[in-house]
């Protein structure tokens, strides 16, 4: 790859590649993008997360990650789509330009970097992150299960051979704690999206409690607003409410742990389903899926910036 | 590496919370190894079950003696994975 714009967005890529593709992104735009390590993996790879900056100190902020979930593949496709559209954009879009000049964008797009190499390497089908459960021949915790929120509640497993294995304690997975770590020494991230694949839906918190949260209200609003600006590009239908009003009670999850932090603009994502791929969405509906997740992505980071808080 | 040959994923479109119960109630039977990509919660929502070869048959006559409606989704898991292989390495081809 010579640059960014030569790497193909549209097929799926391996860790080394995608790594190999945010140094490039790096070198291009360092007055924009710096890449920061945030910690380490079980077996020991570096979790990077992708800085988009003009400047300032621990300015608002608004997180995405992508793909805690290692086998959701179009996932992290579809963060690097974002990467680069915001990088491409700044400074030529309005909106994005405006955004940059006093908020920082942080993405993390393989938040499970062991998993995904798994997936690239041994299993396509593999989930979890890929530590040794002390006890059991099985591998890996649910790393959407081991959040502090709720942990061990219904609707995650204590069995570590069970996909949503929640993990021996909260924050027992380098890769969530290494998150966990950084959200709050920065203090000052406002909205949170953690994207996965794949059921169409937009889902805010909570999922361990029926108990709505204090800002349900606005956030059922936002949410209906996003679904309408997504669908608006090529009419893929999404449902959207609380987690476990929506799908399912589920503890130990991503974004009650950050609502719970304070972080009022908490949401997470699950992509495109067809209903004949599955996880194995062919390559050419990553980028229909992620321009058409950015539009309700915008939508998030747009009424972030108009309400402070 | 694991393979999948003759594995398929069935899309399972229950009918009322009676039939949730059921596929939850399979979901616990271990010795299958099911591996629910998206878990019985309410009829409105299908449920997606990846099924290994060796279970296909026991988990097929459990949902058709309970009555409870599946499509195939995925005939064979293998094979869909290969054609993504395929498509990874002639994309990367085009780029070199």
């Amino acid at each position: 790859m010579r640059n960014t714009d030569s790497f193909n967005y549209a097929s799926y890529h391996t860790l080394d590649e995608i790594y190999n593709w945010m140094d490039v992104l790096v070198s291009e735009q360092s007055n924009l993008v710096s890449k920061i390590n945030i910690g380490s993996t079980f077996e020991n790879r570096p979790i990077y997360v992708l800085k988009f900056s003009t400047g300032g100190t621990k300015r608002p902020a608004i997180w995405i990650d992508t793909g805690i979930h290692s086998r959701e593949w179009v996932t992290q496709a579809s963060g690097i789509w974002m990467a680069k559209k915001i990088a491409t954009d700044y400074g030529k879009d309005a909106f994005i330009t405006s955004i940059l000049n006093e908020m920082d964008i942080f993405i993390e797009i393989v938040t499970n970097p062991d998993g995904f190499h798994f997936t690239h390497t041994k299993n396509r089908m593999w989930r979890k992150t890929r530590s040794i459960n002390s006890g059991s021949s099985c591998v890996g915790v649910d790393p959407n299960r081991n959040w502090d929120a709720g942990f061990g509640g219904a609707g995650a497993s204590s069995n570590p051979c069970s996909e949503t294995y929640r993990g021996p304690r909260a924050n027992s997975e380098s890769e969530v704690k290494s998150i966990v770590d950084f959200v709050k020494s920065h203090g000052n991230i406002k909205a949170f999206i953690s994207i996965h694949s794949y059921s169409q839906m937009l889902l805010y918190p909570y999922g361990y409690t029926k108990t709505p949260a204090p800002n349900q209200q606005e956030l059922h609003s936002l949410a209906r607003k996003a679904i309408d600006a997504l669908s608006s590009l090529y009419g893929t239908s999404y449902r959207y409410g609380s987690i476990i009003n929506t799908i399912y009670q589920a503890s130990g999850g991503t974004i009650d742990w950050t609502y719970n932090q304070g972080i009022k603009y908490s949401y997470t994502f699950e992509l495109r389903d067809t209903g004949r791929y599955g996880f194995i969405l062919p390559a050419n509906q990553i980028i229909p899926t992620a321009q058409e997740t950015w539009l309700a992505i915008t939508t998030i980071m747009e009424h972030t910036y108009n309400n402070p808080y | 590496q694991k393979i999948f040959v003759g594995d398929q994923v069935l899309r399972i479109v229950t009918k009322d919370m009676e039939q949730v119960t059921l596929l939850k109630d399979l979901e616990e039977l271990e010795n299958l190894e099911l591996d629910f990509w998206k878990g019985p919660t309410h009829p409105d929502f299908p449920t997606d079950v990846h099924v290994p070869f060796a279970s296909l048959q026991a988990v097929k006559v459990f949902l058709e003696s309970n009555n409870i409606q599946y499509s195939i989704m995925i005939e064979d898991l293998q094979s869909v994975v290969e054609e993504e292989k395929i498509q990874i390495i002639r994309s990367r081809s085009i780029e070199q």
